[in-house]
């Protein structure tokens, strides 16, 4: 059961997928498992979907673990499916949001990559595919998005750690969740967690063009920033990713923006510049509590700011 | 398993664009020499780099010769990454 399952530790892709089917079967009133697709390497792609009825309600959409080797990530995502269920009908923000809204949590978008930090390389970022005629694996997975695709910030060459892939949503671990969201068709935030740096972002990645409601994408970050700062006194940088960070094209916020859904916002978590990617277990739940208020407010503007 | 022994990650705060440049340069390098865990993106973010062992001398002197200020941010990843393998295996008895 879930009871005996250390969040404060980090875990195989088999850990994180026999905890979903417990997860599951204990809160199966609230939760339940999608499968989206499948990888590359045939593993499925999983999605928990938070739900107290209705249909095709507006949503919101959490993905975690599409760069492999951030494994702070997918922990951090398995400590807040926990939590939204611990909090729903005490905490007054999360039972309006689930009263009104469906909320779907992707904890491993890259399951082949995830798989291989374990058993062959910690540090790999991308997915596994591979083409006849080309020597290297793997595409980076927030490069393949159809948003801004092949342009500055990704690189075609296939060694590389950006590389965007032979076209768009050429992968198959990006082609399952826009099928889901494109056919959902109601997703109003989308959030996409990544680390490490301490970074807020919105669109775009691709280009300095401000977008439209970007005022208001600045406030809310800065809304959500200082809610998780408030936990633990991790500070943040915010702003839209080409001027916080550097121009990235293909990426999935830029996608999810401009596919109308008008909050998708970039996580970079910790780490405090000690450890990088490879965060000491020590600091997940803090980690994830810190996050967890920054992704509650910026549930609660989506719910109170319907479009 | 990939052994990461005595390879370290490097943190540099680059000066001005031109620096960055010269860092975007080691990017290119093929073979890879270099993994950037924080890409080259403005003067005010850090730089950090993964340089495998073999790499060293010469990446250190790279940076040296172009008064690349750096500092050793993880001196040896195997290190951390036994760490991390023990934990989760001591993790993984409790659970049991």
């Amino acid at each position: 059961s879930t009871s005996s399952f250390s969040y404060s530790s980090y875990h195989t892709l088999e850990e994180i997928y026999t905890w979903i089917d417990n997860f599951v079967t204990e809160h199966s009133d609230i939760v339940s498992k999608l499968q989206i697709g499948h990888s590359f390497e045939n593993r499925s792609i999983l999605v928990l979907k938070f739900s107290t009825g209705g249909s095709r309600r507006p949503a919101i959409w959490i993905d975690s673990g599409i760069h492999s080797r951030e494994w702070i990530t997918h922990a951090t995502s398995v400590w807040i499916a926990k939590k939204i269920v611990s909090e729903y009908g005490k905490d007054r923000i999360v039972t309006d949001v689930l009263n009104a809204m469906d909320i779907f949590l992707e904890i491993v978008s890259n399951p082949d990559g995830f798989a291989y930090t374990h058993s062959m390389n910690r540090l790999w970022r991308k997915n596994k595919s591979t083409r006849p005629g080309i020597f290297c694996i793997g595409v980076d997975l927030n490069r393949n998005w159809k948003s801004g695709f092949g342009g500055n910030g990704s690189n075609n060459n296939p060694c590389s750690e950006t590389y965007h892939g032979p076209s768009p949503q050429s992968e198959p671990e990006v082609a399952a969740v826009v099928d889901f969201i494109m056919s959902h068709g109601n997703v109003k935030a989308l959030i996409s967690i990544h680390s490490y740096s301490q970074m807020l972002m919105y669109p775009y990645g691709h280009s300095l063009e401000p977008v439209s409601n970007q005022e208001e994408l600045y406030h809310l970050a800065k809304d959500a920033v200082q809610a998780l700062y408030e936990v633990h006194g991790i500070e943040y940088i915010y702003g839209s990713i080409s001027t916080t960070l550097y121009v990235a094209s293909g990426i999935t916020v830029d996608w999810a923006y401009d596919s109308g859904i008008k909050y998708s916002f970039s996580f970079e978590l910790r780490d405090t510049g000690r450890y990088g990617f490879l965060l000491p277990a020590a600091q997940i739940i803090p980690t994830a509590q810190e996050t967890w208020m920054a992704i509650r407010t910026i549930m609660e503007h989506t719910l109170h700011h319907p479009y | 398993q990939m052994n990461f022994t005595g390879d370290q990650v490097l943190r540099i705060l680059a000066k001005n664009e031109k620096q960055l440049s010269l860092l975007r340069d080691l990017e290119g390098l093929k073979p890879q020499k270099v993994d950037f865990w924080r890409g080259p993106a403005r003067p005010s973010l850090p730089v950090d780099m993964r340089v495998p062992f073999s790499e060293l001398k010469d990446i250190k002197a790279y940076l040296e010769s172009h008064g690349l200020a750096y500092n050793i941010m993880i001196k040896d990843i195997q290190v951390l990454l036994d760490e991390e393998r023990e934990a989760m295996a001591k993790s993984r008895r409790l659970e049991r």
